[in-house]
């Protein structure tokens, strides 16, 4: 199945 | 420190009743702009972003930054003691321990007064980048609130495809499969009605239903919400308020 990505692996953290 | 009037409480009802069910605790970042709150979901998968500007008060007053953390269920609980028409003045002191509350109805015969606690919240903020999405689909908030709600009891994932004409609502589960397309259409006499479709480049994604369904409690704010999708990043889903917004992000599923 598909897996869910999370915010993290597109947004830069500080 | 800062005091702000709303001129109806329904604003920031419907706000926290937006994103409540998202995250429990987050910070409210007020400086002479306004109000702003920026927190993920447990799992960080989902974002979201809300900006209350200081034109929607009236006073606003908010002379150095001030971060009220607070617990999002504790606030909903004094939220209820205010009607939508009310009048709500926020005033907290510079390094606050408490968030004040006052409810003033329109006839001003009424006022009720609470303290809430404040916490430390250790959040960090995230940079969002500038995206310059593939398509852009604005449609009424209430529809895309009944297709994901309808889509939800069949499965756990939607598959969103835009292209020139229409954008495609699909899923398949279990007991079948089901899609909802939606043609670009302007209703001259409703236009809050209208499904319009900016596209640079056809853009087909996955998503949660559960999310989205979510998301989805943000439909008071509004009577339309915008999609912006591009391929392999994270849906924006926005609702416009008269001086603000709130902005959900959802990261997507991959691959098969």
């Amino acid at each position: 199945g598909r897996k869910q990505q999370t915010i993290l692996s597109f947004f830069k953290q500080p | 420190m800062l005091e702000a009037r709303l001129e109806q409480a329904g604003v920031l009802k419907k706000v926290v009743e937006a994103i409540k069910d998202l995250v429990q605790d987050c910070n409210f970042d007020c400086n002479d702009s306004g109000i702003a709150l920026q927190a993920m979901d447990n799992s960080h998968v989902a974002l979201v972003s809300m900006s209350l500007s200081h034109e929607g008060f009236s006073p606003y007053r908010c002379d150095r930054n001030i971060a009220l953390g607070i617990n999002l269920n504790s606030l909903t609980k004094v939220l209820r003691a205010a009607q939508n028409e009310d009048i709500l003045t926020l005033k907290a002191a510079d390094s606050p321990d408490s968030l004040n509350l006052v409810f003033e109805n329109t006839e001003r015969d009424r006022s009720s007064e609470y303290d809430i606690k404040l916490m430390d919240i250790d959040q960090e903020h995230l940079g969002i980048p500038d995206t310059d999405y593939s398509a852009t689909v604005v449609l009424p908030s209430a529809e895309f609130q009944r297709i994901c709600r309808d889509l939800s009891q069949l499965s756990e994932s939607v598959t969103i495809e835009a292209s020139k004409s229409s954008v495609k609502f699909s899923c398949s589960g279990d007991i079948g499969n089901g899609s909802v397309n939606l043609r670009q259409h302007q209703d001259l006499e409703k236009p809050d009605q209208s499904t319009s479709i900016e596209l640079v480049e056809p853009v087909s994604l996955t998503f949660s239903l559960k999310y989205l369904v979510n998301f989805c409690k943000a439909s008071a704010l509004s009577p339309t919400v915008k999609l912006s999708l591009s391929t392999d990043v994270p849906l924006l889903v926005e609702y416009k308020m008269e001086a603000g917004y709130v902005r959900f992000y959802l990261a997507p599923k991959i691959g098969d």
